[in-house]
């Protein structure tokens, strides 16, 4: 543990909070991509499967556990409780042509070919493209609620400081985890423009159309 | 013997 992956862990923590709190507060998921969120609960599903199978820490398995109730309780939200603000109209961004190719790339490129080894790097491919639905209903609407922008900056600002500290760790322990490595700096890559918006706009964000 | 890796990130 170094100090970029705590602060890592504490930014994706307080982005998953900032939605979370956003739509309970305001009763409302009003421009808020469902299909992102499940994409999400499925990520933390997916690679998290070594609750059951390995003890890494008491910190890995209490955040494991929380990452997976608000992610849920996310999906809740949005499909159950607050469903009438569900903008469905705007949420059209076909999951099916990010899923089909991480499930290929994660039987073609994995380091076991075992079931939990490929879960676990679907889950990090996946985990790269699950924002892609919520940036192209931005996209669609124009708009983003300055709450909503906030969250994206926490998410994006996460595996950003992720990579902070996998060179940390590449100089101090010699690890490296190339597929995370990889998947984690395109994952970056697809928040830069949105970063450039968030800092030059202001918090509240309109796309040219 | 199977194959694990300890993935200790989250």
């Amino acid at each position: 543990m170094n100090i970029f992956r705590l602060a890592g862990d504490v930014s994706h923590l307080v982005a998953i909070l900032i939605l979370l709190m956003k739509i309970w507060r305001s009763k409302s998921c009003a421009g808020i991509s469902g299909r992102s969120q499940v994409l999400f609960a499925l990520v933390f599903t997916t690679r998290y499967l070594d609750l059951f199978t390995v003890y890494i820490s008491a910190y890995n398995t209490v955040m494991k556990v929380v990452f997976l109730a608000l992610s849920y309780a996310t999906v809740y939200l949005i499909y159950m409780r607050f469903r009438n603000s569900y903008d469905s109209e705007n949420d059209t961004f076909r999951v099916e042509f990010l899923l089909i190719p991480v499930i290929g790339l994660s039987f073609l490129e994995n380091y076991a070919f075992t079931p939990l080894e490929i879960l676990w790097t679907f889950s990090i491919f996946l985990e790269s493209v699950a924002i892609m639905p919520q940036l192209f209903m931005i996209t669609k609407t124009g708009e983003a609620e300055s709450i909503t922008t906030h969250y994206l900056f926490f998410l994006g600002l996460y595996r950003a400081l992720y990579i902070a500290n996998w060179v940390w760790r590449y100089h101090t322990e010699g690890f490296y985890d190339q597929i995370a490595i990889v998947s984690g700096v395109v994952q970056t890559i697809f928040y830069c423009d949105f970063f450039y918006l968030y800092v030059t706009r202001g918090e509240e964000i309109r796309t040219p159309s | 013997r199977e194959f694990t890796s300890i993935h200790d990130e989250l």
